[in-house]
């Protein structure tokens, strides 16, 4: 099925690499974020990848096209800079990169909140996928509701499987369709109860 | 069905990206293969991205695995370095980066070719899940040689029906399972076709 399909990739294809160790020049997320933290003189509350998924499958470039722009009185998102990259040699194409990025949620009373966030890849190429007519005939019947939410739950099964990867990983599934919901405050929420 | 679906992201997910100009800072595969022409005083004799798909759906982190290390009368491929680099904001990966590496096939007499190559991505991660215990259960019943056809034969019509892409890749099957063929020399044979 579809989503699990994605699901094990996203984890073989990405989600092994940027999370644990490599025993060698990485030495994982964590330790990504706390490098970070010094460098950077922050704190992360919640030293996660946050991914989100959308009901709607998008994902905008840069999260902060969430923001309530005609609001002040509400929290933004907006992006800091990369974490460190890590470069592999995967499938013939040398040191490929992949990187996280760091962003800051700026609240209307207390200190910005730092976390490791992004957009459901997968899902987002899906969505460009079904809106390509030449492409979309193949994938008719391809209910998105059912997707996202076989998505969530076959990546969640397999990052606890894992040793390397459970744990480190926070998935957040949003409702973009929902004008009343702030994308920085559904974030918020979720790292108060896990703090 | 998986091969499809694969094929489907591979062209959206990441083709898109790497072929065709954006119309503002990348200016297209071929644009970027004159740039290296003209940067390094080499020649590429067919200017398009090969993709290696192999009988395994396994891809070695570096082609350079492929060569026949125990002869010396028959050709090799050794990575030179990498076009230049896509960078662009994806899904709220600020500044993902793209790339496609330059290649150099070394003949026994004559002088160097050179290519721009790769493994085919997708096949190489459900190589992986595949082997991955925790994950293949769901998977059970994937026909691998079926997938490898399917997804050459899915890419191959997308490709086809696209403007911006159509023209600028060369799929190649590779039985990397039959010892008795050198990746360096069927690569020759199909610029030799091309030319
Ligand atoms: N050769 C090559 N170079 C690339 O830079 C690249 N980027 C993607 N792909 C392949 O295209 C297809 C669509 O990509 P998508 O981003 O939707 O899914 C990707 C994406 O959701 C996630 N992922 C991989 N690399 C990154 C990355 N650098 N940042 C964020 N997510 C990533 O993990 C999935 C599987 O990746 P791969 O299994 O490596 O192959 C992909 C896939 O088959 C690439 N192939």
């Amino acid at each position: 099925n579809y989503a699990m399909g994605m699901a094990c990739s996203y984890f073989e294809g990405y989600l092994v690499h940027v999370l644990p160790s490599d025993g060698a020049r990485f030495f994982g997320f964590l330790e990504n974020i706390r490098a970070y933290e010094d460098n950077q003189g922050v704190v992360f509350p919640v030293k996660k990848l946050f991914i989100v998924v959308t009901k709607s499958l998008y994902s905008p470039p840069a999260l902060k096209d969430y923001n309530k722009s005609d609001r002040n009185d509400v929290a933004r998102i907006e992006a800091c800079s990369a974490l460190s990259t890590i470069q592999k040699d995967v499938a013939g194409v040398k040191d490929r990169t992949y990187k996280n990025t760091a962003y800051k949620i700026y609240r209307p009373t207390g200190r910005p909140v730092c976390l490791s966030v992004e957009g459901g890849t997968p899902l987002a190429t899906l969505f460009r996928v079904l809106r390509n007519r030449d492409l979309s005939e193949e994938l008719e019947g391809l209910d998105r509701e059912e997707v996202v939410k076989d998505f969530l739950t076959s990546l969640r099964k397999i990052i606890d499987k894992s040793p390397e990867c459970r744990g480190k990983c926070e998935l957040i599934y949003f409702d973009d369709t929902d004008r009343n919901l702030n994308l920085a405050d559904v974030l918020l929420d979720r790292i108060r109860e896990l703090e």
